[in-house]
């Protein structure tokens, strides 16, 4: 996936989670993002994706076309009550 | 990895992690064992070790050569205060 097309992604939907195949780390931000009825996309990473955010581990979430990070920083805003006020900006939920 | 040496190391080592590299999931079961000073064994899955234990998720654990299951079971045994005397009774702790 060239770096354009990443960028493409996380500028055309709400929220974007880039994550691996069977990972349960993933997984994980998934279902938070289904029980809260968030609209996303998800991408299977083939290619790394660091060079753009300087984090090499999945899950590497976007919302509203900012980077936000991986699963624990997902469940801290959520655990902060930051994330659904993220979420409705950006018009995921 | 052939399944004989696969059953090689669980009859050898009083715990064995079956994981992947870079797994968090694994890790956590991993982190688990260390915090209560547990002596284990983990091996890189390369081959499927499924045929085995029907179980073709890491991690994979086994203790005193008994197939425990993966990071929930672990995590459950912990919560039930079954998972130390199991790890005593291997002499893993
Ligand atoms: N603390 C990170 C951990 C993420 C992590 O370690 N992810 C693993 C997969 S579960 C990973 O990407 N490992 C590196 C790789 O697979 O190349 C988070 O909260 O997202
Ligand atoms: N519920 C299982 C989940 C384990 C799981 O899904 N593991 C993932 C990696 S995090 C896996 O092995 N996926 C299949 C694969 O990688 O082939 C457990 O408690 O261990
Ligand atoms: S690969 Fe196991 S938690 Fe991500």
């Amino acid at each position: 996936m060239a770096m354009s097309k990443a960028q493409d992604l996380v500028s055309s939907n709400a929220v974007v989670v880039f994550s691996k195949t069977s990972c349960s780390y993933c997984n994980s931000v998934m279902k938070l993002f289904n029980d809260l009825g968030v609209t996303y996309k998800t991408y299977e990473l083939d290619v790394e994706i660091s060079q753009w955010t300087n984090q090499r581990t999945v899950p590497n979430v976007f919302i509203g076309g900012k980077y936000i990070g991986g699963c624990d920083s997902v469940f801290a805003l959520r655990r902060s009550e930051k994330l659904v006020p993220l979420l409705t900006d950006a018009k995921a939920l």
